[in-house]
């Protein structure tokens, strides 16, 4: 795991962070499921929750589909290639390519669009980078940077929750073991 | 486009899916150090997107030649995804670059970056995140 430039994360004590979907792109509850249960993912291993907001302007966490040029500097570039980017902390901003075939439920390696890729894998690698996840190396990892069309990846490695878990703790109802380090800290830097 | 299900999406969108934004990289496969090869400014901008090409001109000034900053940038590529650095577009890596990808850069403004995969090694992040990998 890594951690973005001077390990950015959210304040101290914070406990809960509210999300809210772009209201123009009127996602209906099956998409808007697909994000509740990538949240969860996260909740269950570290200290922090989150809760669905409709007050978009004043949500920590903005979620929203967008296509090309939609104004932070990242365009998107249409099918493939890029799917989605987010913030680092606090800034809150997680952006989906709207040119993607989504697909929001079922076994989406099952499908026979070449080009469908799977919401809720994206989107709990997204919500990663949100509360502070740089990439990582280990393939296994929710943090790693690409994942294939009709391919689906939703759970956290030991290599996500060992890192998420160094930012904010670890869900004291974390049963999971993380003890099988395959990363150790340079001591020798204080870390 | 969202479907709320595999089983929603149209017969006839599946048998005319379009390449992927970036199938057209494949073209550069074998491609090595010291030679210029029509289009690899593309490429070029590929790597700076995600952080390979530290300090690097904006985008338009890429040249077509696989010059040594740009063999380094394959290297460090390589190494973070854990293939077999050998420096030159081989399929491979080629294959790693086509691949669908989240936005986020790999290498942030040269302070972050992913570490180097199974081999012991160490990844400077400006003296002040200093991680050290070991393989089980």
């Amino acid at each position: 795991y890594t951690f973005f430039s001077e390990m950015q994360r959210w304040p101290e004590g914070t406990q809960e962070l509210t999300y809210a979907f772009e209201p123009n792109n009127g996602l209906d509850d099956v998409v808007k499921g697909v994000f509740s249960n990538a949240f969860d993912r996260w909740s269950e291993v570290t200290t922090i929750t989150f809760r669905e907001t409709t007050s978009y302007e004043s949500a920590d966490i903005k979620i929203g589909f967008y296509s090309g040029d939609h104004g932070d500097g990242e365009p998107f570039d249409g099918v493939l290639g890029t799917l989605a980017h987010a913030f680092s902390p606090t800034n809150g901003r997680l952006h989906l390519d709207g040119a993607e075939d989504w697909v929001a439920t079922g076994d989406v390696t099952a499908s026979d669009l070449t080009t469908a890729v799977d919401l809720e894998s994206v989107a709990v690698h997204e919500i990663g980078h949100l509360l502070g996840l740089g990439h990582s190396s280990v393939e296994e990892a929710i943090m790693y940077p690409t994942i294939g069309a009709r391919t689906r990846k939703v759970e956290l490695a030991d290599d996500d929750i060992q890192g998420i878990q160094v930012l904010y703790g670890s869900n004291p109802n974390f049963t999971g073991s993380t003890t099988t380090s395959s990363r150790e800290n340079d001591s020798s830097n204080g870390f | 486009r969202l479907f709320p299900n595999v089983s929603s999406i149209p017969t006839w969108i599946s048998k005319n899916a379009p390449p992927g934004a970036w199938d057209a990289y494949l073209n550069f496969t074998g491609c090595r150090q010291g030679e210029n090869y029509d289009g690899l400014s593309k490429l070029k901008t590929y790597f700076n997107q995600f952080g390979y090409i530290p300090n690097a001109p904006s985008s338009s000034n890429f040249t077509d030649d696989f010059d040594d900053a740009f063999e380094a940038a394959v290297r460090n590529y390589q190494k973070n995804f854990n293939l077999n650095v050998t420096g030159f577009l081989d399929n491979a890596t080629l294959n790693q670059v086509v691949k669908p990808r989240c936005g986020v850069a790999d290498i942030i403004n040269g302070t972050t970056s992913m570490n180097s995969g199974k081999t012991n090694s160490t990844a400077s992040s400006n003296n002040t995140l200093k991680f050290h990998t070991v393989s089980h």
